[in-house]
């Protein structure tokens, strides 16, 4: 199962994230 | 050689089940591979925003997988999965899955194995209170997984992979409701905004001041609308089918009903039979409902949602108000100035993927404090979702079977999509019991969708208000 966020944000957004970074609820995915 | 053909004894030989298998799915994903090539495949009724069908691409081996009866599959791996396995070997087996895919049994809200009837009761597993804390950033993670991918959706398209995109459009539905928005153009403001509160409901429902039409500036996919008629004549047919079979056993079992037998009508109070079939055909009629009545999405009435706009719900979801700014200004003018069209200046839209490995936990959560407007549900297929399809299947997530959550947050649109996959087809909505997924039938109705408003749960708010970290729901099994 899979889950898809696509959402509208000011363009200054940044996720902080990398790529098949292993993730829990609850944990950062970017700011502002 | 008359000899030989006349003499010859023939002896005949079973072909081992396996091999006939192969040959069957070597055949079927011989003939999708020939109907995707000629644009009649899985995706015939989902066009991208170019108003071209959408298709099925990649290596041989994902039209192996795609000829295998997934739906059918992914039904028969939820029923095995809710069968009652005895107490005795419950902790076994629990233990043996968390061992094979990684689960952490600490985290668990309910550490004692033997309480978990069956392997989907224990894949449904809640976590224990304050397993998970909630970071404090504007946006954080709905649910335990891997980050597949993440960044700027660029031209209304989403990349699956480096180099694979798919279209938002088609991932979303986007469709439109002109005749609410006509009707709020061309009058003075004093008349906009007294219409605006007067059509409340109607724009919170059609989303006048919120569509993704307005929102991308366009107006496409309407043949995504699954075909009115189509659906109530199947679901129709199906429902008098089924209504007709019960009937037939209640008539065979009538002869000892003693009320039969003196003529008296069989009682009319509804039984579970008959809600279940109603659910169905409620659900399946959705968007029938939806085209006939100038697209205005059905309500859900009793859909486990909080009493709309007490004290407590209010209070409840003060910081999701906050953000909205609902209490600063009337919340009909909030966020959206009438008219506007498109992202707010300054703007872009984002896209971030988590997938859900089978030892992950499989309920998710609300990633921000947002409102959730409506709910589309897509019907489709159950292609497994793994890096290993996903690297490989194109408009993977546009054929899968999905319901996607439509709202706004402090920053304007905001849309979360859970994607359902063979080993869970089921995706579970906490505030919407109307909601079934993985049915029967559905294949027929592939690339469809139906949608619902979410706008009774909270008048003020317009929708149903999400605080981060609030559980909205799951995977299930099958």
């Amino acid at each position: 199962s899979t889950i898809v966020l696509v959402f509208e944000a000011p363009s200054d957004f940044r996720f902080d994230l990398k790529p098949d970074q292993k993730i829990k609820v609850g944990e950062r995915l970017g700011d502002i | 050689l008359s000899k030989s053909w006349t003499g010859t004894q023939i002896k005949w030989y079973p072909i081992p089940i396996l091999l006939g298998a192969v040959v069957l799915v070597g055949v079927q994903a011989r003939r999708n591979y020939v109907a995707e090539r000629d644009g009649k495949g899985v995706g015939t009724k989902i066009v991208d925003e170019n108003g071209q069908v959408v298709r099925m691409q990649g290596p041989w081996t994902v039209y192996v997988i795609g000829a295998l009866p997934l739906n059918a599959i992914s039904r028969a791996w939820g029923w095995a999965n809710n069968l009652t396995l005895p107490v005795w070997f419950r902790p076994f087996g629990f233990k043996l899955y968390a061992y094979i895919f990684g689960c952490n049994l600490d985290e668990m809200k309910d550490p004692d194995l033997t309480h978990y009837k069956s392997l989907g009761e224990f894949f449904y597993r809640e976590l224990k209170e304050g397993a998970r804390k909630i970071d404090d950033s504007i946006l954080v993670s709905p649910a335990d997984g891997k980050v597949l991918h993440f960044g700027e959706i660029a031209g209304r398209r989403v990349e699956q992979v480096k180099g694979i995109t798919y279209s938002l459009d088609a991932l979303l539905g986007v469709t439109s409701a002109p005749e609410a928005t006509e009707s709020v153009v061309g009058k003075s403001e004093e008349e906009t905004q007294h219409a605006r509160i007067d059509d409340r409901q109607f724009a919170s429902v059609n989303g006048i001041d919120y569509t993704l039409d307005e929102l991308l500036g366009d107006e496409k996919s309407k043949s995504a609308m699954p075909d009115p008629d189509e659906v109530k004549k199947r679901k129709s047919k199906w429902t008098r089918f089924v209504k007709a079979s019960y009937w037939k056993s209640w008539v065979k079992r009538a002869p000892s009903d003693p009320a039969n037998a003196t003529g008296v009508a069989p009682s009319t109070k509804p039984t579970d039979f008959d809600s279940a079939a109603d659910a169905d055909a409620d659900d399946g009629e959705e968007g029938s409902a939806d085209a006939t009545t100038k697209k205005q999405p059905k309500q859900i009435d009793d859909a486990g949602m909080p009493e709309p706009d007490t004290p407590e719900v209010l209070g409840r979801y003060a910081n999701v108000a906050y953000e909205m700014g609902v209490g600063a200004l009337p919340p009909l003018l909030q966020p959206h100035s009438p008219g506007q069209k498109g992202l707010k200046e300054g703007n872009k839209l984002f896209f971030c993927v988590i997938y859900l490995a089978p030892g992950d936990y499989h309920r998710f959560h609300s990633p921000t404090n947002w409102v959730a407007e409506r709910r589309r549900h897509f019907r489709g297929e159950l292609y497994s979702v793994s890096p290993y399809m996903a690297n490989r299947l194109s408009n993977l997530f546009v054929l899968n079977e999905r319901v996607a959550l439509l709202g706004r947050w402090r920053h304007g649109f905001f849309g979360m999509v859970p994607v359902g996959a063979t080993n869970v087809g089921s995706i579970r909505i906490n505030f919407d019991k109307a909601l079934r997924t993985n049915v029967r039938m559905q294949r027929y109705l592939a690339g469809t969708y139906s949608e619902a408003s979410y706008s009774g749960a909270s008048k003020l708010l317009g929708g149903q208000p999400l605080g981060a970290g609030d559980e909205m729901g799951g995977f299930l099994l099958g």
